[in-house]
């Protein structure tokens, strides 16, 4: 099963158009294998992307040089799975 | 066996688990439910759709759940609502007079590789499993490769992105078995298809800014809708068209049935906006799914009322 530890989802608030441009422009690094949970579409509509540990630091350097709001929606992806998977286990046991 | 009075609304469960309850439901309830095997995914499962029906040859209203395997909270609703339609019929007035007049249809599991795939391998998985041939990447966006709109802009031709459009409009079999289960059928008149998250109730287009001839009343029932779901626990939704409340989507599911001549079709993102995405915790799979029926039964009704 694949393993999210260390990893966050960003929670992003593009404020304009070009905001939202410099976002969507992530879609395209491939290499950064960026999920996101909710595309880039508007103004004022959070984007949500699921970030690796190894690419946080440039992915979180690259929206604050550009003046991009976010907040960490979730500090790690693995710990709510891992709870997913006990209550899983708790109800198969019951 | 367990009985589906014992069976744990509140959890999320596997595949198997799934079928063994949608066994259940029919064995509990042979005057009521009844089960249609559509067709198969790529990998062999069986597409299994829940049939609610009183009487032959009725108009039927389509829920299907799932179809992005990752969203799990939308498997675990229609678990519930399947419940709710044989724990409320004959006590529900309004639930009993539709189902005297029509029958409803809900596919749980709407891409089963996907979600085997999500309790297995990868909990992240959206996409089917099926091969790209000339890719390593696997899989295709079944809510890109209905042929609606099919390649335009707001899909991929990229295998390796999660909005990969696939080879060809219904190429994927767990696609095409709704295609050839909507065409024979042949007289379903409400289409929903329920998705998370982003807590919004949308309706065609979304591979055009066109509107739909039937925009103002589509518009208005969303209104209704989902002033009935936020009654519940205050959830907050968004509703429209889907190009102009979340972004451009070509070969979506919704545009290809509104184009078969289903008025009647919606798509929802269900909970939630708030702090767990796709890892929404199971405490709040009733919660999501009683307030999305309130919704659904908002649209089932105005659909069995303007029959067309």
């Amino acid at each position: 099963l694949e393993n999210f530890s260390g990893q966050q989802v960003l929670r992003i608030f593009p404020t304009d158009e070009a905001q939202v441009n410099l976002v969507r422009a992530l879609e395209d690094e491939e290499y950064l294998q960026l999920d996101f949970w909710t595309s880039p579409s508007r103004v004022l509509l959070p984007i949500d992307i699921r970030v690796p540990l190894h690419h946080l630091q440039s992915v979180k350097v690259y929206l604050e040089s550009n003046s991009i709001q976010y907040s960490i929606m979730i500090h790690d992806v693995q710990n709510l799975l891992d709870e997913e998977q006990r209550d899983m286990r708790r109800n198969r046991a019951s | 066996g367990r009985s589906t009075n014992s069976f744990n609304y509140a959890a999320y469960h596997t595949f198997d688990e799934i079928n063994a309850f949608i066994d259940n439901l029919v064995s509990e309830n042979p005057n009521l439910v009844s089960k249609i095997q559509i067709g198969s995914s790529y990998e062999g499962r069986p597409l299994n759709v829940l049939k609610f029906s009183t009487g032959p040859n009725r108009p039927a209203f389509w829920i299907d759940t799932g179809i992005h395997s990752r969203e799990w909270v939308t498997q675990a609703s229609a678990v519930w609502f399947a419940k709710k339609i044989v724990t409320d019929f004959g006590k529900d007035p309004s639930l009993t007079n539709t189902l005297n007049q029509m029958d409803i249809l809900i596919e749980i599991v709407t891409n089963p590789d996907g979600f085997v795939y999500t309790h297995k391998s990868d909990r992240m998985w959206r996409k089917t499993r099926s091969p790209n041939s000339g890719s390593l990447c696997v899989g295709t966006d079944p809510n890109r490769n209905w042929d609606a709109g099919f390649g335009g802009p707001g899909s991929s031709s990229n295998p390796c992105t999660e909005t990969y459009r696939g080879r060809a409009a219904h190429s994927e079999p767990e696609v095409k078995a709704i295609v050839d289960f909507v065409k024979s059928h042949g007289n379903i008149k409400g289409f929903v298809s329920i998705h998370s998250y982003s807590q919004m109730l949308l309706f065609p287009y979304g591979y055009t800014n066109t509107r739909v001839p039937d925009h103002d009343e589509l518009n208005a029932v969303s209104k209704k809708a989902i002033t009935a779901l936020a009654s519940l626990y205050g959830t907050a939704y968004t509703y429209g068209s889907i190009i102009s409340t979340i972004y451009q989507a070509s070969g979506g599911t919704i545009d290809w049935t509104y184009n078969q001549g289903i008025k009647h079709s919606y798509s929802f993102e269900l909970r939630d906006t708030g702090r767990y995405g796709f890892a929404l915790p199971a405490n709040q799979i009733i919660p999501t799914a009683e307030e999305t029926w309130l919704a659904l039964t908002i649209l089932i009704e105005h659909t069995r009322d303007n029959l067309y």
